[in-house]
């Protein structure tokens, strides 16, 4: 069959927020780093896609958020259980199903290193997932979804920004 | 070589995975009730896969295929709606 041209672009779900400040909350931590640490890596994350539109985070740790991140094993009560280190990696809801990130407790969270994998690019694809983005078939890009490796020079592909920018326009100057 | 106790290796296993992330309608593959499913469909399947993973559309669960099936990855279907 040989290779079929075809269209490459991001892909919408369907849903988004519709207010311009979100919350969040992360209300289980996983075992292997400092509260401290996954607190920056996670808030980071959230700035990758605050950078390029004019959305909001800001981290509560006390009652109803917007978005609650949570680090879990095996099976966690949304009927989509972990399968242990390696396969899938973490999963996330899409605005209208809440917008929640559950990632796999069992896998070897780093920060800043090639060992393991690396929480924040994680949480940034899973965040495309709980504003409204579906997977990229374009392999650049942050919401393509497979693990491509520790960046040390992290950026957003040009094909995710306007991804999260169809669905919450451009950052005003 | 996968290592994982749950790595996909073969047809089954290849089916669970097209079924968890869209490429397969659940109902054509239930590993309970041993339906059968069409060499075509299977083959469907697998293209739609290689087309989104940016591989040569064989059709065949051959090495790069299975190699890509078996990278870390995020656990929302690939195909949604």
């Amino acid at each position: 069959f040989g290779t079929r041209a075809r269209r490459k672009r991001y892909a919408l779900q369907g849903s988004r927020w519709r207010v311009k400040t979100l919350t969040y909350r992360i209300t289980k931590y996983p075992n292997g780093l400092l509260q401290n640490d996954v607190d920056r890596e996670i808030a980071i994350a959230f700035k990758v896609w605050e950078d390029v539109t004019d959305l909001t985070f800001e981290r509560s740790t006390s009652g109803k958020v917007h978005i609650e991140v949570r680090f879990e094993k095996g099976e966690h009560g949304d009927g989509d259980p972990f399968d242990g280190p390696g396969g899938t990696l973490a999963h996330a809801y899409f605005p209208i199903y809440g917008g929640d990130a559950h990632f796999d407790d069992t896998e070897a969270w780093t920060i800043n290193s090639y060992r393991g994998t690396n929480l924040f690019q994680v949480a940034a694809h899973e965040f495309g997932h709980s504003l409204g983005l579906s997977h990229s078939d374009v392999r650049s890009s942050l919401m393509a979804p497979f693990y491509r490796g520790y960046e040390s020079s992290f950026s957003l592909d040009e094909d995710d920004i306007k991804g999260i920018q169809a669905l919450y326009g451009k950052k005003q100057a | 070589a996968p290592t994982k106790p749950n790595a996909i290796t073969g047809t089954t296993s290849a089916m669970l995975y097209f079924t968890k992330f869209g490429y397969m309608e659940p109902e054509l593959f239930n590993p309970q009730s041993g339906a059968l499913l069409s060499q075509d469909k299977l083959r469907e399947s697998i293209m739609e896969f290689q087309a989104f993973a940016g591989l040569d559309q064989t059709g065949e669960l051959d090495n790069s295929t299975l190699e890509m099936m078996n990278t870390p990855r995020c656990g929302v279907k690939d195909k949604v709606g």
